[in-house]
């Protein structure tokens, strides 16, 4: 989902 | 994942090298500041937690636990066999001292890690721990490398891997606000503003050692800042 999305960096 | 964020990244990963290897090396840590990297371990333990939860890809795991372990291992390293060479006096801050010389320093306790902590419990993306840890770790690392500016603000020069290890940093930190430029324009879903103010306040901070770094590189003299 988007939550997921906006921590997919490092 | 585009250029900018794997170019940051892998900008990173090399300044934890570039670190690494200067300190074997020279078997010194003379001119690195133990409390930006303990903050630094601060900042990777909060913020990588979902490693116990929650998967992206591969590439991501690895990153994670590679920055974990090289911040622990320089940690440790300073902690350990290069602390003879561990300039203290030079990374003191103001309010230092009521401990001297023990941890958890006062100064960076009271000026850096309550403050981050206070504003991830007023701005974060949801009240509970993880999401909490997870903001503090983001406005941590926005001033985590403050001592370390400030070590070399009082030493005025640095060693030149010291001062590759510092670019390295603020130039990941430079791809990445490029990279989130290129996700808002070409990703529909994409808006984390609580990263990008952070990210670029962190940025900032490396404004000033970037402009006298690359006078010294044009020059070809020695890197020195000003009074």
């Amino acid at each position: 989902d988007e939550d997921d999305k906006a921590k997919d960096e490092l | 994942m585009n250029i900018f964020r794997l170019s940051g990244d892998m900008l990173h990963l090399i300044s934890f090298l570039v670190l690494m290897y200067r300190m074997r090396g020279q078997r010194s840590c003379r001119g690195v500041s133990l409390k930006s990297q303990i903050l630094f371990l601060i900042v990777f333990c909060c913020r990588y937690l979902d490693l116990f939860f929650s998967f992206v890809s591969l590439y991501n795991t690895m990153m994670k636990i590679f920055f974990i372990s090289a911040t622990a291992t320089i940690v440790y390293w300073m902690l350990t066999k290069y602390r003879s060479s561990y300039d203290m006096d030079n990374d003191k801050l103001h309010g230092d001292g009521s401990f001297m010389g023990h941890l958890p320093p006062h100064g960076v306790l009271g000026y850096i890690i309550v403050p981050c902590f206070l504003l991830a419990l007023i701005w974060n993306e949801g009240f509970e721990a993880f999401e909490i840890l997870w903001a503090f770790s983001i406005y941590l690392e926005a001033v985590a490398i403050l001592p370390q500016l400030f070590m070399l603000q009082k030493t005025k020069e640095g060693e030149a891997f010291t001062l590759l290890y510092i670019f390295c940093v603020g130039a990941y930190r430079g791809l990445y606000i490029i990279n989130w430029i290129y996700r808002y324009f070409t990703e529909k879903h994409y808006w984390q503003p609580l990263v990008w103010v952070s990210g670029v306040v962190q940025t900032l901070l490396y404004a000033d050692f970037f402009y006298y770094y690359w006078i010294a590189l044009r020059d070809g003299a020695k890197f020195q800042l000003p009074g």
